[in-house]
């Protein structure tokens, strides 16, 4: 995962 | 994508969908705050600007339509439908949406990961989506007679964000490196908010009596 696996959530 | 994660994706479409019910069908917006609905559409149009420059998955661009189409749908039913508008509690739902807003974009100029202007965008919508239902729960609170959708939708709306929580811990587990301060802090305040809530929700359902919250 990178830095902006967050960025995949709603 | 994992289960809490899942559940609190189809929850919050489950929220969006029992307002839409109440509104389309009822044709009524009693009890629902306007202010709210203008901070959601605005979170969704600030945290979705990714949506024209990368792709994630088929899944998440059609979530991100659904809730960007019905927020706005929401707001523009409110305001210019016909037989709705009228419904609409405008001398209860009093709460200043700059007061929200102004404080969470000066945070976000402040306190974020990186300084670019989607970034910025992004944190900006984490910290009005934490706070965004405070005028919808000052509405509740002034409204004597809560109808079961109005109550539905605010608690599926907090279980969402539950549920989220959830989600984080479970990938705090699974991922390498899955630390992100600030979605964390803004969504455990966002669920805190719902605490008293839910306990007048459960009391109510308990007793079998009409949702009632105290001044």
């Amino acid at each position: 995962a990178d830095d902006n696996d967050v960025k995949d959530e709603l | 994508m994992n289960i809490f994660r899942l559940a609190g994706d189809m929850t919050h479409l489950a929220s969006v969908l029992v307002l839409l019910l109440k509104i389309h069908t009822i044709k009524s917006c009693a009890g629902v705050s306007l202010k709210t609905q203008e901070l959601y559409a605005l979170v969704f149009a600030t945290r979705y600007l990714d949506i024209v420059t990368d792709f994630i998955s088929v899944y998440n661009t059609v979530m991100k339509l659904i809730f960007l189409g019905s927020s706005f749908s929401i707001v523009w039913y409110i305001r210019h439908h016909r037989v709705v508008r009228r419904s609409y509690d405008k001398d209860q739902d009093t709460f200043r949406h700059y007061l929200l807003m102004i404080p969470c974009m000066l945070l976000a100029l402040f306190v974020h990961e990186k300084f670019t202007f989607k970034e910025v965008m992004w944190t900006f919508s984490l910290y009005l989506e934490a706070v965004a239902i405070l005028p919808q729960l000052v509405l509740l609170q002034r409204t004597r007679n809560i109808d079961n959708l109005t109550g539905q939708y605010v608690f599926l709306l907090g279980a969402y964000r539950g549920l989220y929580i959830f989600n984080w811990i479970y990938r705090y587990f699974t991922e390498p490196h899955f630390v992100h301060w600030i979605t964390w802090i803004a969504g455990v305040v966002q669920t805190l908010l719902y605490a008293d809530f839910f306990y007048y929700y459960f009391e109510s359902w308990k007793n079998n009596v009409r949702l009632q919250l105290p001044a």
